[in-house]
């Protein structure tokens, strides 16, 4: 590029090398990649701690953010998110993209005061996302 | 959402089913996209259960029962060894519980279940209303709490003979003259910063809990001997003040999908499921107190 703007001078400023990165990397990765975020909330918030007796906080986190083009291994994603990604971009724009959704989820122990006054221990699954995915 | 051609299962959203109205009272925080309301709402159990009775203080116009403190105290710690603060179960292969639920003896002002207090109860007799424990709760070991009251003085050693005996009720729920269980054991234990004693009752109470008993009658008559048993005893009635009436702990597997289930971890994390074969499965403590038996017994 330097050899062409000397040839040709007036030609637009070629953009300089640096910013080939930042070129891709839009369309790589999005800015906002889907990934897990915290989230914690204490049952005395929704007024439930009547009968949560445990635990005080429970954090089940969420997942957000955008899904790149080229899914691929990273998240995991089958290769039909990358059709569903053509389909939105070339075939039909009413078929959503991708989201960005939990793949996976811890369980959770609750203590509880049912209403007749006994009390429960119990142990539910998929309470807490670990993981996210785009599909 | 449109369902195009979509299937719904209704064993999926049976029990998410939440009426068009109790949505309009849920916590704003639950309220869903008008979209999805239509006709259930897509609540995890926990938090489906809950927020109804965010809304419901009074269960079918009865109020709210507060549990006995005592009960709270060991339900406490029980969650403390079962999960980290977070509420993660901890990963104890050998508590192979999901669900405990701990039952305080109905008395004659608190719980009148109605077709309970027709028959004869006498003033020992512990009446348990078991209509909580759902048909997909799977019963693994029951045993029955004793606390002590601390403030009256009592030595170290203890020595008890316990009997209990199950009263049928038949249909027209009188209690039958013929009682159908009774059991006898001696119970030797040291009261120094003990709170609690478990008397386990798994093989006493199977029975009944198998035929999906909803209200459980029991006559026990404890009488310990305070001190050394080769030495000097003596019967001492402040012992038989201590003793509160006891609460029935339950240990359940809840095959339900939305209870958390260890095996099917271990599936998750890779490893083929350690599923109980159906040969006969040695009789293992669920809750991993490492029960009697010497090792050869075990492994066998």
């Amino acid at each position: 590029s330097r050899q062409r703007r000397a040839e040709n001078p007036k030609e637009a400023p070629a953009t300089p090398p640096y910013n080939l990165s930042e070129y891709f990397k839009q369309f790589l990765f999005p800015q906002n990649e889907c990934e897990l975020h915290n989230f914690r909330l204490s049952f005395s918030q929704l007024k439930w701690d009547k009968w949560i007796i445990a635990p005080h906080r429970y954090s089940p986190q969420y997942c957000k953010g955008d899904c790149p083009r080229v899914v691929g291994h990273r998240y995991g994603s089958p290769v039909h998110t990358m059709v569903q990604n053509i389909i939105y971009e070339k075939l039909d724009s009413s078929v959503p993209k991708p989201s960005c959704v939990p793949a996976a989820y811890s369980p959770l122990s609750v203590l509880t005061i049912e209403p007749d006054g006994s009390i429960v221990y119990k142990e539910y699954e998929d309470m807490i996302a670990t993981k996210c995915t785009c599909r | 959402p449109r369902s195009r051609g979509r299937v719904v299962s209704d064993k999926t959203f049976g029990f998410l089913v939440a009426p068009e109205d109790n949505a309009s009272e849920l916590n704003p925080l639950l309220r869903l996209p008008k979209g999805m309301r239509r006709g259930y709402a897509l609540l995890p159990p926990l938090l489906k259960v809950l927020s109804d009775r965010g809304h419901q203080n009074w269960e079918n116009g009865a109020p709210r029962l507060q549990p006995d403190s005592r009960a709270l105290r060991y339900m406490k710690r029980l969650y403390k060894m079962s999960a980290t603060k977070e509420g993660i179960p901890k990963a104890n292969k050998s508590h192979l519980y999901n669900t405990v639920r701990l039952f305080t003896p109905c008395s004659e002002g608190k719980h009148r279940h109605r077709d309970l207090m027709k028959g004869d109860v006498h003033p020992g007799d512990l009446l348990f209303n078991l209509d909580r424990v759902t048909a997909l709760e799977h019963l693994l070991k029951s045993v029955l709490l004793y606390s002590f009251d601390t403030s009256v003085p009592v030595s170290s050693s203890v020595t008890c003979v316990c009997r209990l005996a199950a009263k049928e009720h038949d249909s027209s729920s009188q209690v039958c003259p013929s009682v159908s269980h009774s059991l006898a054991f001696n119970l030797h234990f040291e009261v120094r910063k003990r709170k609690w004693v478990e008397i386990d009752v798994t093989s006493f109470l199977q029975p009944l809990i198998a035929t999906n008993r909803r209200n459980i009658h029991m006559a026990v008559n404890i009488t310990c001997l305070v001190g050394d048993p080769q030495h000097s005893t003596k019967l001492e009635n402040p012992f038989n003040m201590a003793l509160v009436p006891p609460s029935l702990l339950l240990y359940l597997n809840d095959t339900s999908e939305q209870a958390y289930h260890r095996w099917n971890s271990l599936r998750h994390r890779g490893k083929s499921p350690v599923r109980p074969r159906q040969r006969n499965i040695p009789h293992v403590d669920p809750t991993g107190d490492g029960g009697r038996g010497n090792s050869q017994g075990k492994r066998a």
